[in-house]
């Protein structure tokens, strides 16, 4: 696996979409 | 009450295709005569003393059997149900001395607790939800989620138990606004929960908050996936899939499990390791569980199949025993043990 097939990664993932969603 | 116990048991290992992976430990014969629908294993706190005791679900009754030596188990507790049968046994992890129930007919109507008094002499049960509920799964740490109702009246709901099986506190997750069929934890990330929907979508959520963080398709060569394990490590996330309506006429065999990877932050996912059956081997996912790197699965042909999901490839094939299917299997949750059922309620303690 690598970020061609899957885009950018982020190991604060969790925290981020977290920030992002609607509460 | 008067003691059931189990007869020893005196199979050998049977014609395993790798018999030295499967050593047969002991045997449940369940004596209600009724349909033997799931089997789990649980400590249990008897005298002070926790014991590894497993639960054995048929139509209207589940019983807890507790360990007399290695080989034979004697019966406990049994909980009586008489208009709604059980469909599964749902384990709730870091609770003692509790167990849930789903019951229904098709689809999941109630949720029950099963306990007992505390002087021990009794048994009890709780009814802690009823409705058109989809899916539910025991999580760590005394909760318990479920869904219930369709689209835009679905709710998803935990609920905390109290140390003791009791206080029960709710808390409510945002719906997908599609039916969740699956739960899965996230192994690494204790906050996140996943969901598999009826549309093919990976959803994620955060559990302290309650948000929805995402919603992933993961394509749709595969129809009804359910998700076993998922692992989260260098900010992708790991999945274990099985494939219940996968045909079994591709060339190389149909995956039985699959590994995908999810990127959560693209929502990007590319598959990294089938599961599929050994060459002259047939059947689809009928039913399984997975545990640590360990998938087992029933197929429709009656065999149960492992695969250490790290090697790649199938390590044991346990056929039919004495001319019965296998309906059910189960990796014990406090031991190295494979517990794997036939419907007429024998349950076969394997040592992998």
């Amino acid at each position: 696996c690598n970020e061609a097939d899957l885009g950018p990664i982020s190991l604060n993932w969790f925290e981020e979409l977290s920030l992002e969603a609607p509460p | 009450q008067s003691p059931e116990q189990t007869e020893a048991a005196d199979l050998p290992a049977c014609n395993s295709l790798n018999p030295g992976r499967l050593q047969l430990v002991s045997k449940l014969k369940n004596p209600s005569g009724s349909c033997s629908v799931d089997v789990s294993a649980m400590c249990w706190e008897i005298a002070g003393f926790k014991e590894p005791c497993i639960i054995t679900a048929c139509e209207y009754i589940v019983s807890l059997w507790k360990p007399l030596d290695t080989r034979q188990w004697e019966k406990l507790y049994s909980w009586h149900f008489t208009e709604v049968p059980v469909l599964q046994i749902v384990p709730v992890p870091d609770v003692c001395n509790l167990v849930c129930v789903a019951l229904g007919n098709l689809e999941i109507r109630e949720i029950r607790a099963l306990l007992c008094s505390s002087d021990g002499k009794r048994e009890k049960q709780v009814l802690l939800s009823s409705g058109n509920i989809k899916a539910v799964l025991g999580l760590t740490e005394r909760r318990l989620v479920s869904s219930s109702g369709t689209l835009c009246d679905q709710q998803v709901e935990i609920m905390t138990f109290a140390e003791d099986g009791g206080n029960k506190e709710k808390q409510f997750l945002m719906s997908p606004e599609e039916t969740v069929l699956t739960f899965a934890e996230v192994q690494g990330r204790q906050e996140a929960l996943l969901g598999t929907t009826i549309m093919n979508n990976i959803v994620i959520w955060n559990l302290k908050t309650g948000q929805l963080l995402k919603k992933m398709h993961i394509g749709d060569s595969y129809q009804a996936s359910v998700c076993h394990k998922a692992y989260s490590e260098m900010g992708l996330l790991f999945v274990v899939l099985s494939h219940p309506c996968a045909k079994e006429s591709e060339p190389l065999g149909s995956p039985v499990f699959q590994l995908i990877v999810i990127n959560p932050k693209t929502t990007l996912s590319v598959g990294v390791m089938p599961y599929c059956l050994p060459q002259g081997q047939a059947g689809r996912f009928l039913e399984g569980d997975v545990k640590d790197h360990f998938a087992a699965a029933v197929l429709t042909s009656g065999t149960i199949a492992i695969w250490d999901l790290l090697l790649g490839h199938c390590t044991a094939l346990l056929p039919p025993v004495s001319d019965q299917h296998w309906s059910f299997v189960k990796w014990s949750g406090t031991d190295s043990h494979l517990l794997a059922g036939q419907k007429d309620g024998n349950i076969f303690v394997y040592r992998y």
